[in-house]
Parts: structure tokens; sequence; C-alpha cells
């Protein structure tokens, strides 16, 4: 994360490879569900044995003696519509709820958030030295409108409809290398919602530009859907 | 320190089964290593299977390859079968060669050992020496390796060609194909078991990198180190390379060759994306500034190190390179477009699909779709006259098109090989209205108090 202050995100999940190193983020939907990003994976069938997702922990790299810290190794990856991007984990057993972890709510159907919503990325990414390295960093951004975006790029449309925009900031904020497959989440109605999940974009943390995320809402029933099954 | 599992070679999840075998072995309850060292204190043992669940083992007198005798999937057994059994290349001289070749190098079939015509020899099969049949051997130890003598009257004897484990199976690239069964290392040390971690404590657990085929004591290559290599049974030599002859052909077998986007893991990216994700311009392979590395071009032939583009030469999660930032020693490249892995569709639909009625029974990975009556309906869907067959229906307004149940225990359900008639589907979006959530996204948020 570019910029951003240490912060608690307890839905924000670390996925680890077979190293243990953290390389992605994800976002804690149901205690053994987790909604991470496609271009993290090698494939829709990829072979996840030796990978897990690491809860409950400000720090990239926990001591052994981390009281709040869960590891569980990843069971299986399900890839959302062609479009979305998205990919959901099964989680080998499901994680315990704490008050450093928690699931984070899934909003309603193509709900649109308003604009000016107040909404939170997180994540260990890469921070290009703007400090606090090592530990979970948060950036708070605004909701810009899908029309409002769209007038920032004078020759392509820059958002589609099942992309989310936030208000481009005046100084370099954002996520970056390390931060992809993480939470956009926004407060509404006192709980913080799943409306985005982060996707690489060229740059990092960009001043003055918006940023741009997957659109959780569209895919919602496909996400119910795969954790019914 | 070696483990007397070293002389065997592990079939997992498999029983050798005798079609005569009748109920003649007896079951010892011990631990692997001592079925193991049991075996090889008899002569007429040649394998032995373990069961998982009861924790015991039979030792048996044959092995896949004699006669009658068949491997079978079943996942409460191992099979340990005797390593010079079952190799198809020789170590050393090749004596303890005890597998079922029985040509000539030439092509000229063997003569049985017990029999002294057409050619007259001193050698009487025995427990000991391994002369069965008119199999290869190498009784008099010659160098050259095994040999029989011939059925032809005029060829006394032939060698049998049998290759040396370290040239049975050559290298290509870096050598992460090779799944040979040489398991000494260039200084003779003999390699320690992956599944062991003694003497050598690693990481390399072969249930944790399937993929790596970290088989047994085998010399394998799976951190894309310069060439195969394995931890020793000497504690005091931690790892050491294999030496293994090189193929003359040098490419990648396993890996999808693009330029635009990139599969898999993008092993076969050859693109010219010379940018991280984050805009960083990436180091040329070839130098060592401002981070040193080990992926230098000459030594990593197959891997297309060219200029400062973008690779994948350690089997990462997607492209990569060194960076130009000293702060940033590496980063991914995942800008580039990862290629589709979609089937080719089957027809369109409009709307969501909920009033396809084509005959596409595939998924877009190509997984067949199970027959809407064997599924057992988990989405509780009312039974209907359009769910016919295994074809691909929309029957719970699914907006993301046409789906199926598949055969693919891993996928349970998954969207058809269908693309919407209309081009880009239209979404339709929701204002809020009344949204109510239960327990989910409430953390406890604490004020940082701010000391001195």
């Amino acid at each position: 994360m570019v910029g951003g202050v240490p912060g608690n995100s307890p839905w924000t999940v670390s996925l680890r490879n077979r190293q243990g190193e953290h390389f992605c983020g994800g976002s804690l939907v149901k205690e053994d569900w987790v909604i991470s990003t496609r271009q993290c994976f090698s494939s829709c069938d990829a072979d996840l044995s030796g990978y897990r997702a690491m809860v409950g922990t400000l720090f990239t790299n926990p001591g052994p003696n981390d009281p709040d810290m869960q590891s569980v190794p990843i069971s299986g990856i399900r890839c959302g519509p062609s479009d979305s991007g998205l990919v959901m984990l099964k989680l080998e057993r499901p994680v315990t709820l704490n008050s450093r972890v928690a699931l984070i709510c899934l909003p309603p159907e193509r709900y649109i958030v308003p604009p000016e919503t107040k909404c939170e990325i997180a994540g260990w990414g890469d921070t290009q030295g703007t400090g606090h390295e090592g530990v979970l960093k948060v950036a708070h951004f605004y909701v810009m409108s899908n029309d409002e975006c769209n007038t920032y790029s004078k020759s392509r449309k820059l958002v589609l409809d099942n992309e989310i925009c936030t208000r481009p900031m005046p100084v370099e904020l954002g996520a970056c290398e390390g931060d992809y497959g993480g939470p956009l989440a926004c407060l509404t109605h006192d709980c913080w919602v799943l409306e985005g999940v982060i996707i690489p974009t060229r740059g990092c943390g960009k001043k003055n530009a918006p940023a741009v995320f997957t659109r959780v809402s569209i895919y919602v029933d496909w996400i119910s859907k795969v954790m019914k099954m | 320190q070696r483990s007397p599992l070293n002389d065997y070679q592990r079939s997992k999840a498999t029983e050798l089964v005798h079609l005569y075998e009748g109920d003649v072995k007896e079951e010892i309850k011990e631990d692997v290593h001592i079925c193991a060292k049991k075996c090889s204190e008899l002569l007429d043992c040649r394998s032995f299977d373990y069961n998982l669940r009861s924790r015991s083992c039979r030792l048996l007198p044959w092995t896949q390859a004699s006669a009658h005798v068949t491997l079978q999937k079943n996942i409460n057994y191992d099979v340990y079968q005797k390593k010079d059994y079952v190799r198809d290349c020789i170590m050393g001289d090749g004596v303890s060669y005890r597998g079922t070749v029985s040509r000539t190098r030439l092509g000229k079939t063997c003569q049985h050992w017990r029999l002294k015509f057409p050619h007259d020899h001193k050698y009487s099969p025995s427990n000991q020496n391994g002369l069965n049949e008119n199999y290869c051997r190498n009784p008099d130890r010659d160098p050259a390796g095994p040999w029989c003598y011939t059925t032809d009257k005029n060829v006394r004897h032939q060698m049998c060609g049998i290759k040396k484990c370290e040239e049975a199976i050559c290298l290509t690239c870096n050598g992460e194909d090779y799944r040979g069964s040489l398991d000494r290392t260039e200084t003779g040390r003999e390699c320690q078991r992956w599944d062991l971690q003694s003497p050598h404590r690693h990481p390399y657990n072969p249930e944790k990198y399937p993929d790596k085929h970290l088989d047994d004591n085998y010399c394998r290559n799976p951190d894309s180190s310069e060439r195969p290599w394995c931890y020793t049974t000497d504690p005091g030599t931690e790892r050491e390379y294999c030496s293994i002859a090189k193929c003359n052909k040098q490419r990648l077998h396993s890996v999808t060759v693009s330029s635009s986007c990139f599969s898999g893991k993008g092993e076969g990216y050859r693109g010219k994306a010379v940018l991280t994700t984050s805009g960083i311009p990436c180091q040329r392979w070839d130098s060592q500034t401002p981070h040193k590395h080990r992926f230098q071009p000459d030594k990593y032939p197959c891997k297309g190190l060219e200029e400062n583009y973008c690779r994948n030469p350690d089997g990462s999660e997607a492209p990569w390179c060194f960076t130009t930032d000293p702060k940033m020693r590496m980063a991914y490249c995942f800008q580039i477009r990862r290629c589709p892995d979609d089937v080719l569709d089957v027809g369109c639909f409009y709307g969501n699909g909920e009033t396809y009625t084509g005959t596409a029974n595939r998924t877009r990975k190509g997984i067949p779709c199970r027959h809407w009556s064997e599924t057992s309906n988990e989405l509780q869907i009312p039974s209907a006259d359009s769910l016919q067959e295994n074809y691909c229906r929309n029957p719970d307004g699914d907006s993301h098109g046409p789906w199926c149940y598949t055969k693919d225990p891993n996928t349970p359900f998954d969207y058809c090989a269908i693309k919407p008639c209309d081009g880009e589907s239209a979404v339709s979006l929701k204002e809020a209205e009344n949204i109510a959530f239960d327990s989910c996204g409430k953390r406890t948020d604490r004020e940082v108090k701010k000391g001195r």
C-alpha cells in the first residue's frame, strides 16, 4: 500500500504461497470462504496444495507465537463469471471469528454504492518507501459514480458497469504489488460491506487519478451459489 | 544416516495384486522403516505393501514385473518395491540389476541361465545371484554392464546395452521436467529421500509439491536451480547437484508459448512487457545491478531471459522481473493480459439465457455437464421440461448466463461455453433500498492513544 496508515481490517486475508510468502490479498466472506482476484492464480483449477490463507495478524511476517494468527490451507479455487476476474477460495477448515478475525458483509445484488460513500482498502503490499513496512496498512477513499469516473479518460471508457471507482486523491495513495485481491470495504448502515476487489492496474497510488475495482454486487448471486454448493 | 527405504521405490495409494496370491502372507505390525529393513534382509523379499490404516506391512516375493501381478489403486496402501527390480537403468556396473530386459543391444534373444545350450557356461542360478529366466545380468562384474548368452549359436554372448541412470533420461533446459531415477549426486553421495527430514531438514515435502514429482530419493529440480540436485545422506553435505547427461534438443515441453498474453503461470510468456504492474522498469536479466541474482541468461537457456522482459523462470505465480528500483527487488507484471482459457463457444443466448434451449453441454473450461436428472439438486430447482439431458440451462435465473452441474468433483457447477448474442450483456444496477446486515462487517475500532 502506497501511503495509508497502519490499521485494523479483520476481514483482510493474506494469501501465502508454498514458501510461506505473502503474494496477494483476499476478503473473508464466510468462515471458510475467501474472495480474491483471478490474476493472483495460475489457473481456475490450480493445484493449491501448500497454499494458505492467513488471518488475525497485523504483521506481514508474524512470529510463530503470534497468539491471534490463524493460518489455514486453501483446499480449492472457483473462478467467477468470465468477465468478473474474481475467484473464491475454499479453506480446508473454518477460521475462528474473534476481535481480530471477522466476516465482511456482501452487498445486495446489483447494488450501486452511492457516490461519496466512505470506503477503505487494506493490504500488506508494497509501500514504495512510504513507511510502515511489515504491517497491515489501510487507506480511505470516497466512491465516485462511473459516469463521473469516465470523464477522467478522454480516449476510452475507463470503467465498465461491473467496476467501481473511487475519487482521485491529491496525494500518492493506493494499492500496490501484494495488495491485489484485497477488499474495497465501504461503510453502510454501520456495517462494512465488500463493495470492491482490488485489481492490478498500471501504477501504484497515483495522485489525482481515480482507482478502479471489481464491483462485487454484480457477482453476489454467483458468490452465494458457490457457497451454497 | 541412510534410510533402509532408500532401496525402495514407493507407489502411493497402490497395492500389488497377485492373481493367485491366496492367503499366505503374514501381516507385520511395524513402522515402514522396519518393514523395509526386514525385507532387505530376506533374499526372497522383493517388495512390501504398507497398510496405512493398520500400520502394518506384508513382505512380498514379487514386483509389478512378475507374472500374474498387477498394480491396483487402493488408497489404504503404499507399495514399496526394491529399486533393482523396477528401475530400467543401471547404477554403476549394473551388478545389482534385477530387471526383465531379455534381449541384447543388437536384438538377440537371451539364453536362459539354467540352460547350457546353445552355449555351455559356468553360471548356475541361485537365490543370491538373481540369474532368473533369460534376463540380462552381470554376474562377472563386466564394466560394460549386464549381458547374456544368446540363443544364436554363432554369437556366444552380447551386452544388453542397458543405460546407466545418469544417461537413461537426458536433461532438457534446467531439468525441471526430469523424472528419471538417478539417486546419487555428482560426487557419488547417496540422495536423501524427499519424504524424510533426516539427516537434513528441508521444505520440499512431496505432499506440498505434487507437481514437482519429488519421488523417493531421486534427483529433482523443484526450485529452478541450474540442474537437478538432492539433499544427501551425508550429514556434512546438505545438498549437491546430480550429474545427468544433457539432451541435444533444448526446449520447454510443458508450457504454452505466447507473446500477447500469458497462460498458466506464464512460464511460456515471451512478450515484450518491460514494466511491473506498478510501472517500474525491469532490470535486464544479464545485469547484476541494482539487484544481484542467479537468473543469468546463459545458465537458463530455455527461459527467454532476453533484455529486461517480464518472465517467469522460477515457477512463480505470474511473469515478473527484478526492478530497476534498488528498494524493490522483484515485482509481478500482472498488467499482462491473461490468455482466455475458455473453450470455443457454441451458439449464443439472449438476456440472461433463461430461454436458451440449445444443446451446449460443456462448461467454459470444457468439462462435460452432468445430466440434470443425476444431480442432487443442491439449489432446489423445481423440475422443468427444459432441463433435458445434460444441456446448459439457466433454471435459477442466474444473471451470468446458462450453466450446469459438472462431472468434475472440484467444480460443482460452472458457466457454459456460450456467449450473449447481443455482445456485451447489459448489467442492471439497483439504487439503495432497505439494506439490512446481520453480524458481518463489524469491527472494534480502538482509538490509538498517543503516548509521548
